[in-house]
Parts: C-alpha cells; sequence; structure tokens
C-alpha cells in the first residue's frame, strides 16, 4: 500500500481544478507551458493574466482567480481553436 | 465578432469542400446534409459559393480524426475540445476536424453535426470566436433546434466584413443577444421557479435569485433543449412543483429541469375556446389556487384544483385589473403583488387595493 500521506479530497480537487486551468489557458490562451517558459525571457504574462485574459473574454468576473463560475466555463464543451491569436 | 489575427481570406468567391471521411455515428445521408447545411449558412449571407468534390484536394477538407492526429493538435477524448479548423490558407488551411471520440447527432442527444459544422467553417474562412454569448461563433457548444436556427447577426456582420455582401437584393438579418441592462429590453413571458425568477426573451431567459445581485444570461435550450424558443406566456404551480410555458396554441409542463410530458399539450384541453389561438400572459395566485390567463384584452380565470375554467369569463382586464391596459406582455405575482409587464415598463399590482402601486423598467429586477 502506498507510504504516501493519502491526498485530502478537496486538495486533490484543488489539484485537479489547477491542472484544468493550466491546460485550458495552454490551449486558448498561448499559456506557455512550463518547458516553454523556462526557455524563455520571464517576462511571460503568468498565469493569472491569462486567467484574467479568459474572464474578460467571457464577461465573466475579472478576478484571475479560478472561481466557480470561470471553472464552469472552463468544463463546458467547445471548438478546439485557440480564443486569441491564430 | 473577432477576424483571425492576419485577416486571412480566400481570395477566391469560388470554394470546393471534400467529405474524406464518416463518423460512424450517423448515416452518411445525414451527415451530407448537415455539411451541405451548415455551408449555405454562410453562402446565403455572403458571395462565397461552395462545390462538393468527392477526390482529390478541395480548399475545405472534412474529416473524423481520433487522438493524435498528426497536425500538431490532438484530440482529448469525449467532451472537452469537440473539433477544430484551420484559418484561409492552402494545403491544410481551411480543413476541419471533428474529434471521433463525441457523439455525432442530427439532434439534441450529443453533439449536434450541423451547428458544429457551421461554427468551424466561420473558422475556415478567417473568423475567429466571437465575445458575444449569441453568436455561433461563441466558443462553447449549445444546442439550437436546427430547424429554428439563423445566423446570428454578429456572425453576418463579421462575414459580411471578410467578404462583403450576398448578390441577395434583400439583405438577411439575424437575431441580435439581448442586453441584460438594455434600457429598453422587453420580455416575452415571466415566471417564478422553486423561489427564483424566469425571464423570458426569444431564445434565451434570464435567472434571477431575488436575494443575489447576479442575473445569469442562458439559452432556453442549454436546460430544455426540447423546449421552442420564444415562449410567450409561463406560470409556476408552486403546490405541483411545476411550471407551465405556453406558445401559440400549445403548452409545456416543467419539474424543475425535467418536461413532465414528452410532447406539447393542447391549451384547448384547459377550456380554451377554439378562436384563442395565443396567451400574452399568466400567473397563478398561490393564495386562491387560481391562474389567470391574459389574451388581448381579456382574461380567463382558471381553477387548478378543479383543473377547469372558472364559469363566466373571459372579462375584460380593466375590469378587474385597473390601470393595466390590454396586450400584456408578461405577468407573475411575487409575494403580495402582481407584476404586469407592457413593452419597457412594469406594472405593481397591489390585488388588496385593486390599483397598480409603482411603475417601472421592465428589467428593474437586474439591479442595473
Amino acid at each position: 500500500s502506498s507510504s504516501a500521506f493519502p491526498v485530502a479530497p478537496e486538495t486533490e480537487d484543488e489539484d485537479k481544478n489547477i491542472q484544468l486551468v493550466k491546460t485550458y489557458l495552454q490551449n486558448f490562451y498561448k499559456l506557455e507551458t512550463d518547458k516553454q517558459s523556462r526557455f524563455k525571457s520571464k517576462n511571460i504574462k503568468p498565469l493569472t493574466e491569462k486567467l484574467k485574459e479568459m474572464q474578460v473574454f467571457f464577461g465573466l468576473k475579472v478576478t484571475g482567480k479560478p472561481d466557480v463560475d470561470t471553472l464552469e466555463v472552463m468544463k463546458k464543451p467547445r471548438c478546439g481553436v485557440p480564443d486569441i491569436g491564430q | 465578432y473577432v477576424l483571425t489575427d492576419g485577416n486571412p481570406k480566400w481570395e477566391r468567391k469560388n470554394l470546393t469542400y471534400r467529405i474524406v471521411n464518416y463518423t460512424p455515428d450517423m448515416n452518411s445521408a445525414d451527415v451530407d446534409k448537415a455539411i451541405q447545411k451548415a455551408f449555405k449558412v454562410w453562402s446565403d449571407v455572403s458571395p462565397l459559393i461552395f462545390k462538393i468534390i468527392y477526390d482529390g484536394n478541395a480548399d475545405i477538407m472534412i474529416s473524423f480524426e481520433t487522438g493524435d492526429h498528426r497536425d500538431n493538435s490532438p484530440f482529448d477524448g469525449p467532451d472537452g475540445f469537440l473539433v477544430h479548423a484551420f484559418q484561409p490558407r492552402n494545403g491544410i488551411g481551411g480543413d476541419v476536424h471533428f474529434d471521433e471520440a463525441e457523439y455525432w447527432t442530427k439532434g439534441s442527444n450529443g453533439y449536434n453535426l450541423f451547428l458544429v459544422v457551421a461554427h468551424e467553417l466561420g473558422h475556415s474562412l478567417g473568423l475567429s470566436h466571437s465575445t458575444d454569448p449569441g453568436a455561433l461563433m461563441y466558443p462553447t457548444y449549445s444546442y439550437t433546434e436546427p430547424n429554428e436556427f439563423r445566423l446570428p447577426q454578429d456572425d453576418i456582420n463579421g462575414i459580411q466584413t471578410v467578404y462583403g455582401h450576398s448578390g441577395n437584393p434583400i439583405q438577411p438579418t439575424g437575431p441580435t443577444t439581448p442586453v441584460t441592462c438594455d434600457h429598453k429590453l422587453t420580455f416575452d413571458a415571466v415566471a417564478t421557479m422553486r423561489g427564483e425568477l424566469l425571464f423570458f426573451k426569444d431564445r434565451y431567459f434570464w435567472r434571477k435569485h431575488p436575494q443575489m445581485t447576479e442575473v445569469q444570461l442562458n439559452f432556453i435550450s442549454l436546460f430544455w433543449p426540447n423546449l421552442p424558443s420564444g415562449i410567450q406566456a409561463a406560470y409556476e404551480n408552486t403546490e405541483r412543483d411545476q411550471i407551465f410555458l405556453f406558445k401559440e396554441n400549445k403548452y409545456w409542463v416543467l419539474s424543475g429541469y425535467d418536461l413532465v410530458y414528452n410532447h406539447p399539450k393542447s391549451i384547448y384541453d384547459l377550456g380554451f375556446p377554439k378562436n384563442v389561438k395565443r396567451i400574452n400572459a399568466a400567473f397563478n395566485d398561490e393564495n386562491s389556487g387560481k391562474t389567470y390567463f391574459f389574451v388581448g384584452g381579456k382574461y380567463w380565470r382558471y381553477d387548478e384544483n378543479r383543473q377547469s375554467m372558472d364559469q363566466g369569463y373571459p372579462k375584460k382586464i380593466i375590469d378587474e385589473f385597473r390601470g393595466i391596459s390590454k396586450n400584456i406582455d408578461a405577468a407573475f405575482q411575487y409575494g403580495r403583488y402582481i407584476y404586469f409587464f407592457i413593452g419597457t415598463r412594469q406594472f405593481q399590482f397591489d390585488p388588496n387595493v385593486k390599483r397598480v402601486v409603482s411603475v417601472m423598467k421592465s428589467n428593474s429586477w437586474f439591479n442595473c
């Protein structure tokens, strides 16, 4: 049996949501992956800025945080074409 | 609407398309029809002409793919993102790839192929995603009955910015998305639902909890895919926890998010004479268990317990509801008052003193 301390469900959910947010912003708002950002200048917009861009696009409250409404939109089935850029 | 970065467009007006393979979810004739109908959405409002070819390279190649299909944009399995398309250019430009892991249909279950193709062709022609939640080019999927579908004005404006108008002498127009705080906002119907308020307009409804400030604009089809747009009257029977929605001479019954009957019922079952073709507004008086139906300048009263119309109706609205003229758009009871909506104005009627005690904007509940 795993020796790792079992992750509390809410922490597990939190991790899942963070991953969902990162993947979504990488797919549709050109958030650079960790690998990409390691080699690029540090002036990339952090995740919060990209999250705000997405909230502005969808007319959500611009909090920069993955709140309930924002996560609800991110879970909706959608087109795979990015919302900004080519 | 948003044009794709760099404003890519096809220089020719005559474009070809080819359906490279088919999804096993639908019969191929329905796939052909859905795709053809999707192209017509755009050719109707622009000078573009689309022709199907059956082999070789077409400008727009349409295919169903799974997972990593060698275009540097692998699919992600069921749901998530459903499809993608490439902007105008030679080679892969214009092509549309569907994720075969989705369930493609010609109805409201799964994902409606026609609606998704129509959206993707917007990308193939040079449009990006729109921020207008009612636009076809909005990023998230929402179902509309294909026979009721009309290309929204936002999308028409977008494609005509890129390619100009169609040769059609009558310029087609499309539906626009209502703006919550538009002071000219009017409603088709209003009803309470389990303590919330539902304001219906075209294919949308606003959900408002009286104690909350936010108000949410949704597609009716998001909650009830089998309901039509353009609901004309609505009321809640709180005792039975049911909502009755009326359009023309039919009505639907909801219990929460479920349709109680799969098919609409006839208003004549309620006791209306055949010369009544539609209902303008309705509300249920919780205190008496009577439902009031408004048609033109008259109203009927229906006894929910006896499940039949009361005798001696219809009567003139003005005789019972002084200050309320005819052609009411919507009505509902909340607390001791009855709220009547006529155009952009809302009349708060106190049945105890039998008169209007306040006049407000129709969208005053939205805290604009």
